[in-house]
Order: C-alpha cells, then sequence, then structure tokens
C-alpha cells in the first residue's frame, strides 16, 4: 500500500452526491446507496463514520461526489468512455479535499453479469480510499490497484484485502476489537433519507465568486485570498484558482471565534510573517493557520478607540501598513512597531484610490492593487498614482470568471 | 528477441509513465539525460502495479495495459511514504 501523507484528523466525515450520472440505468437512490456502502467498506476497518448531509445543510460536506465529463475544473480532465474512470483527493484543508469526481462518459452498472460497463461500487470504494489519504497499491488483492479489476460482488459482502485494512490502519488506527465483533453490514437497503437540518439553521448557499465585493483580500505567502461572509477563496501564485468551491473560514483558521462573522480586512506581517485578520475593533494574529493568543484592538496600530478598518495592507517599499477607513489612513511602522505620527491623512494622496475599498494587496510583482466591487485599480510598483486605464473588472483577471460584457455565466 | 517497441510506442510510453509519476516531468531547461536503466525500472515497476512479468521493457501487453481504464491519479506519489511488502515480510 501507500500513504499520501494526509489524513483526516476528524472521526466522523460528511458527504453528499452533488451531481448524479445523466445517462446511467442506475437511479439516484441506487447511486447514494452504494456510495453510502463503498463508504461503510472503509468504516467497518477503521471506526471512520460516515454521514450524509443534504443540500440545505449549512457545512459544506467533507466528500462531495460529483459526475462530471471532460474538463471539469479541476487538474484531471476526463477522457470520454475507458481510459480514466474516477479519481479523488486526499485529506486536507482545501475545499477540494477529499472531493470524489467519476467521468459521466462511463456506463456505470452495479451488479451486472456480463462484464458490461463499469462497476460503480468497486470503484467508488477504490476513490474513497483515496480520499481517506491511500494512495495506489501494487498488492495483487488490493482494491487501491490503478487498474479497474471489475465488479467486486455483492456490496454488502465485500471486504478490504488485507493489503488495504492495514494502509487503513495505519492511517486511523486499528478498530477496537470486541471478541465477537464482526465487521457488520446493514442489508443492502437506501440509507435513510439525508437528515433535514432544525428549521431554525439558516441554510447557507455559497457566494457567486464573480460578483466581487468582498470582504477583505490578502496576499498570504504568495498566495491571494478572497473573505467574503463565513468563505474564502485561494488564488495560487500561478494564478490558479485552487478551487472554484470556497473553503470554510472557521475551518481553515483554526482559533478564530465562531463569533467573527465577517473579516474587514486582512494582511501578512513581513516581520515575523504574522498573518491579520480584522473584524471591528479587533484584531487576530494567526501562525499558519493557528491563532496565537487573544484577540487585540486596533488602537495598538494607531486608530482611535472604537474605529474600524474597510482596508489593510502593508507596503514593502517603505516597510509600512497601512490602515484604510473610508477616505483617510493610518500608517504603522512595522520595523518600530508603533503608529507614525501625524496620522490619519486624506487617502487621496493615493492619486486614483477609490474610497472606502474592500481591501488593498501587494501582488507578488510588487503592484499595489486596490479593490472595490467587482472592480480594482493597479498602482505599480512603488508609485502613488493608479493607472490610468484603472479600474478593471475583477473577474477575469484574478478569479476565473468570464468578462462582465459576457452573457450569464454558463450553467454548471 | 522482444520485438523492439516503435518511436511512437516509447514515446506514448514516456508519456504515460511521466504522467502517472514513474518518471519524473520533463524539465525544459535540464533535459535531464534518461537513461535506459531508469526507463527499464519505471517501466518495471508499472508491471509491478499491472500484475504483468517485470520485463522492463515496452513489449506489446504491457503498451496495451496502458489504454485500460483505470483511476487518473498518479501510481507513485513522489515522496509519500511508500511501504512494500516485501520490504516488510524480510523485517
Amino acid at each position: 500500500y501507500a500513504l499520501s501523507g494526509s489524513v483526516w484528523k476528524k472521526r466522523t466525515l460528511t458527504w453528499r452526491v452533488h451531481s448524479f450520472p445523466q445517462s446511467s440505468a442506475l437511479s439516484q437512490e441506487m447511486v447514494r446507496t452504494l456510495m453510502h456502502h463503498a463508504l461503510a467498506t472503509w468504516g467497518v476497518e477503521s471506526g471512520l463514520k460516515f454521514q450524509e448531509v443534504g443540500f440545505q445543510s449549512p457545512t459544506e460536506p467533507d466528500i462531495v461526489i460529483d459526475f462530471a465529463r471532460a474538463y471539469h475544473q479541476d487538474s484531471y480532465p476526463f477522457d470520454g468512455q475507458g481510459g480514466t474512470l474516477a479519481h479523488a483527493f486526499f485529506p486536507g484543508e482545501h475545499a477540494i479535499s477529499g472531493d470524489t469526481h467519476f467521468d459521466d462518459e462511463e456506463i456505470w452498472t452495479y451488479g451486472s453479469k456480463d462484464g458490461e460497463g463499469t462497476d460503480l461500487f468497486a470503484v467508488a470504494v477504490h476513490e474513497f480510499g483515496h480520499a481517506l489519504g491511500l494512495g495506489h497499491s501494487s498488492a495483487p488483492d488490493s482494491i487501491m490497484r490503478p487498474f479497474y479489476q471489475g465488479p467486486v460482488g455483492d456490496p454488502h459482502k465485500y471486504r478490504l484485502s488485507q493489503d488495504d485494512r492495514e494502509g487503513l490502519q495505519q492511517l486511523y488506527g486499528k478498530v477496537p476489537q470486541i471478541p465477537d465483533d464482526k465487521p457488520t453490514r446493514k442489508p443492502l437497503a437506501p440509507p435513510p433519507p439525508p437528515p433535514t437540518p432544525p428549521p431554525d439553521s439558516p441554510s447557507l448557499p455559497t457566494p457567486d465568486r464573480c460578483e466581487g465585493n468582498f470582504d477583505a483580500i490578502a496576499n498570504i505567502r504568495g498566495e491571494t485570498f478572497f473573505f467574503k461572509g463565513p468563505w474564502f477563496w485561494r488564488v495560487q501564485p500561478s494564478g490558479q484558482l485552487v478551487s472554484p468551491r470556497p473553503a470554510r473560514l472557521h475551518r481553515f483558521w483554526e482559533g478564530l471565534p465562531a463569533g467573527v462573522k465577517v473579516i474587514q480586512a486582512a494582511y501578512a506581517r513581513p516581520r515575523d510573517r504574522g498573518i491579520l485578520l480584522f473584524s471591528g475593533p479587533q484584531f487576530w494574529v494567526f501562525q499558519e493557520r493557528q491563532l496565537e493568543g487573544a484577540p487585540r484592538p486596533l488602537t495598538e496600530l494607531g486608530l482611535p478607540a472604537g474605529e474600524q478598518v474597510d482596508a489593510v495592507f502593508s507596503w514593502p517599499l517603505n516597510g509600512k501598513t497601512y490602515l484604510i477607513r473610508g477616505g483617510r489612513y493610518w500608517r504603522y511602522d512595522e520595523a518600530a512597531a508603533r503608529p507614525d505620527p501625524g496620522y490619519p491623512r486624506d487617502l487621496s494622496l493615493w492619486e486614483g484610490a477609490p474610497d472606502a475599498p474592500d481591501d488593498v494587496t501587494v501582488s507578488n510583482a510588487g503592484d499595489t492593487y486596490f479593490f472595490k466591487g467587482a472592480h480594482y485599480w493597479r498602482f505599480p510598483k512603488g508609485s502613488v498614482k493608479a493607472e490610468s486605464d484603472s479600474p478593471q473588472p475583477m473577474g477575469p483577471k484574478w478569479l476565473d470568471c468570464p468578462a462582465p460584457s459576457a452573457g450569464p455565466r454558463s450553467p454548471r | 528477441r522482444a520485438q523492439e517497441p516503435s518511436a511512437q510506442d516509447v514515446s506514448l510510453g514516456v508519456d504515460w509513465l511521466t504522467r502517472y509519476g514513474y518518471l519524473p516531468p520533463p524539465h525544459p531547461a535540464q533535459a535531464q539525460l534518461q537513461s535506459p536503466a531508469k526507463l527499464r525500472d519505471a517501466i518495471k515497476v508499472m508491471q509491478r502495479f499491472a500484475g504483468l512479468p517485470e520485463t522492463g521493457l515496452l513489449d506489446p501487453v504491457t503498451m496495451a495495459t496502458m489504454h485500460r481504464p483505470r483511476c487518473s491519479l498518479p501510481d507513485v506519489l513522489g515522496a509519500a511514504e511508500l511501504v512494500r511488502r516485501r520490504r516488510r515480510r524480510r523485517r
């Protein structure tokens, strides 16, 4: 067996079938049942629990299952019938971690006698092995062999090979064996319908990144984070969106109090690589993803008591951090670790900059970007004068969105 | 003597082996030399994953296997821990 090097910290994982095969003979009920049993195959050997959540669930499931065709916005485009059948992403904190994609152009079957089509249960067991952290195996009887080996028989009788069990237990430990405890399996009945959340829990549809109007934007370790409500997107230095689906704010920034609903500004502090998230009159300091200490008042950075910020950025040219509220800004000296005297000043000193920007950040190339609504203003490296063609629409340049003049976005 | 693979088969084979992690991705600046021994070893590992005789050659059955339905993920995960039962058995 092979371990991917990543593993889920928790022992209960949520899942949902987000899209179903378009042309398969399998009903949606049967697809859900097969997924339920494929996950249960790993659960009985590891003590992991899997919970199906419905569409209205307030939390994004850990494992989102899709049937997709060709290029489907990740780095593994499918190739039509045959060839590549499916893939899954290893455990982690990205929105896409754990997600499992099946090629919708395959003929997905269950229990077909003549070997026709591709057995969905067998492939699902394999892919969920990846979603739990296993790589491919060369062991003769392993389900994690890279090539499709045909159906594996009856889902509620199927048991993982020793090689797969050993790999799984490397990741999640052994299941405490109670003497008469045999891995049991419920009869192949459709799983109970996903639990509907209590009526009062808000259903949180994920926001549309192409609308702009972000709460905060920051360049953190070369990646650009776009915060909106309890979500955020990440853009890698290459300009590639990590995932079109946003990640959960509170799941990634460990220790951020649940009461913090909106991040108003963010920046990475040059001197100690701390990451500061601002909300209301306070800010929180993170090292990597862990919160460090208690929230701090904005007065520490030179703002009057009770004041809040719209935008914060650190300018490498002078080592100063700019804290913007409305049409004014304060300045903080990172090296001296104290506010500069003689502030606030008028934001018009940044020629062309919009008042009350959503946030400001400095790109890896050293240019300064003011963001507001669905537009950005670019200040070339070292300049305090916006480029003459500012503002520009931010979607196409930053977030893999169609140009604003284009028609409504193509359906998923 | 096993039939020599055609140039096209070698090219397709190397692409396939690179895609699934058996060979390092090509680097235009280094044009790193792919020694025949490295290519042979990569083919042997692929044949082990596929349950084929480990000849180290791009023979017809190996080429045909590269077209079989499979998972998109690479087989060799770089630095990931790769534990072989054989090593465990020896221990």
